[in-house]
């Protein structure tokens, strides 16, 4: 405020979103053979007061829409939360009935943590679409059913768990050496030796290791039944990819000027260290900031 | 194809054009310095105890 140099800019609040915390408890809802592909949080959105609403749209006759957020609350050791967005839709005030959010990040953000006893909590923030004059209060008219009887039981906010049974679905750890691997062969983490020595271009270069196991992906997976294929906008072709990898460290030695020196490279990817059977456009999880 | 990734990989992190061109009485009498020795076996241990997700 009182610097000559720094030029200031004031700010205003702005937000007057409304929040809501849901908390399911997820005790025995994941098997540990099975594989989370899809989680969906169901919101009953109910009717508004039609009066209400006309006069709202009269007010602002474009603006009948307002963003719904939601987050994942990660609840830390200390006592303190910490909040992911996980999805976001903007939703008209004139709708009534279930509205879908992708929660699968949340689910799995929840496994990361390995909580098996702890609820999955997810808040819901209902928030202007814009902020500016022209803003309008379309958020103040979008509500959705709890778990009260008053809203219906039938509307209480529900989240699917879509599963894959991995025994049947997933991929099978290490080929069997003994068996060659094949088209047939269900997908396998194939144990391939890499020879440095057998490269010509290697020689007095590299100098430590002489080879290393690498590995690679090969075989088939079980492909999606057609009920899945229904449900799932990712239904694609189930393959064997490389889903786990660990850096490969070398000791090679390199010309500095006159002298020779010895340095160590970390080359990443280079080792497999896990196959999965994976749908293609199926979206990769992130994982947990520490 | 690994041996054209394991190529280009090296090459990009040494920030060399082309392979390097040592002949053997270049390396024969090198002494692998233990600051460098105890660097590549901490790595060698962290590389296969924990996998890293694909991409990183």
């Amino acid at each position: 405020r009182h610097s000559q140099t720094i030029a200031e800019i004031m700010g205003r609040f702005f937000s007057d979103a409304s929040n809501q915390r849901l908390v399911f408890s997820m005790k025995d809802r994941l098997p540990p053979a099975s594989e989370l592909v899809q989680a969906v949080l169901r919101l009953f959105q109910k009717p508004s007061l039609k009066g209400a609403i006309r006069r709202q749209s009269k007010k602002f006759p474009f603006h009948s829409y307002a963003s719904v957020t939601i987050y994942w609350v990660q609840v830390r050791e200390d006592g303190t939360n910490r909040t992911y967005v996980i999805d976001s839709r903007r939703v008209s005030i004139h709708e009534t009935g279930w509205i879908t959010f992708d929660v699968s990040q949340a689910v799995n953000y929840w496994q990361q943590e390995g909580k098996v006893n702890q609820p999955l909590v997810l808040e819901v923030s209902i928030h202007r679409e814009n902020i500016g004059p022209m803003s309008s209060d379309a958020h103040k008219f979008i509500h959705f059913s709890s778990q009260n009887p008053a809203d219906g039981e039938l509307h209480a906010p529900q989240l699917q768990l879509h599963t894959l049974d991995m025994e049947e679905y997933g991929a099978q750890g290490n080929c069997d050496p003994d068996i060659p691997s094949t088209q047939a062969t269900r997908c396998c983490r194939r144990e391939t030796y890499i020879n440095l020595q057998d490269f010509k271009w290697t020689e007095n270069w590299i100098l430590d290791p002489p080879g290393f196991k690498a590995y690679d992906c090969v075989g088939s997976c079980q492909q999606l039944k057609k009920e899945h294929l229904n449900f799932w906008s990712f239904s694609a072709q189930r393959k064997c990819h490389v889903t786990s990898t660990a850096p490969l460290p070398l000791i090679v030695a390199v010309r500095e000027g006159d002298k020779i020196v010895t340095k160590v490279v970390n080359l990443y990817n280079m080792k497999v260290t896990q196959c999965s059977c994976s749908s293609e456009g199926m979206p990769i999880m992130k994982k947990l900031k520490p | 194809q690994m041996e054209k990734k394991i190529q280009e990989s090296l090459l990009r992190q040494l920030h060399l054009n082309k392979i390097p061109v040592l002949e053997k009485a270049d390396v024969e009498h090198l002494v692998i310095p233990d600051h460098v020795r105890t660097k590549y076996v901490s790595l060698m241990k962290r590389s296969s105890e924990e996998p890293s997700p694909r991409g990183k």
